[in-house]
């Protein structure tokens, strides 16, 4: 474990929590994506098929339960909670996130670290991370007030990932053969892909004005 | 297990 993984863990977790605020306290899902939300949900449920056979560490595990749980209550709270389901506007929500799944279930079946279910799957959730945050960034450009909520759930969501970029940097120089080429590229075309999404955010909390993504 | 076998970050 180094600095930039835990801050890379404890941002994601803090975009977890931020959005669970969101849609606990004010009861609303307004701006915010129910596909890239079921995305995320399938995301570790493929990613951590190992949670009960590999025993990492106490942290570790909690994490990936802190991940699971958030991620299908998220998913519950959007589809059947009587006020917040109201908030979600599917006309918007249109992304076919279907499209998205499939060619990462194929690239993962051809480049893997190996050709076993749990490997497959694994690297099918990285590659599913990369995209995952499509539909959201898509329902952003044709929400016209993001509220500050949605905006930190995205800022926080994109950074976890670039602080993992930092962290993969550091373990490459100070472990002996640390090479993961499937997270690295899907890590960094996951954060690529938040590139204009920074951009906007810093001019918009530098200007101090609303948060608003060309369409 | 080999190190790189199990994967683990999050």
């Amino acid at each position: 474990m180094n600095i930039f993984r835990l801050a890379g863990d404890m941002t994601h977790l803090a975009s977890v929590l931020v959005l669970l605020l969101k849609i606990h306290t004010i009861k609303s899902c307004a701006g915010i994506s129910l596909k890239t939300q079921e995305l995320y949900a399938l995301v570790f449920a493929t990613r951590y098929l190992d949670i009960f056979t590999d025993f990492i560490s106490l942290y570790n595990t909690t994490m990936k339960l802190i991940f699971l749980g958030s991620s299908f209550s998220i998913v519950w709270y959007i589809r059947n909670h009587k006020i917040v389901s109201r908030s979600y506007d599917k006309s918007q929500d249109t992304f076919r996130h279907y499209f998205l799944i499939i060619p990462c279930l194929l690239l993962a079946l051809l480049v893997n670290e190996k050709f076993t279910f749990k490997e497959v799957m694994w690297a099918f959730s990285i590659y599913l991370e990369a995209v995952a945050i499509l539909p959201q960034l898509v329902l952003l450009q044709r929400t016209r007030n993001i509220d500050n909520l949605t905006g930190q759930y995205v800022f926080l969501l994109g950074a976890y990932r670039a602080l993992y970029i930092l962290n993969w940097i550091y373990r490459y120089f100070t472990e002996t053969h640390y090479v993961h080429w499937i997270t690295w590229v899907s890590g960094l075309v996951q954060t690529l892909l938040y590139a204009d999404f920074f951009y906007y955010y810093f001019e918009s909390w530098k200007n101090n004005k609303k948060l608003q993504l060309p369409a | 297990k080999e190190e790189n076998e199990v994967h683990d970050e999050l």
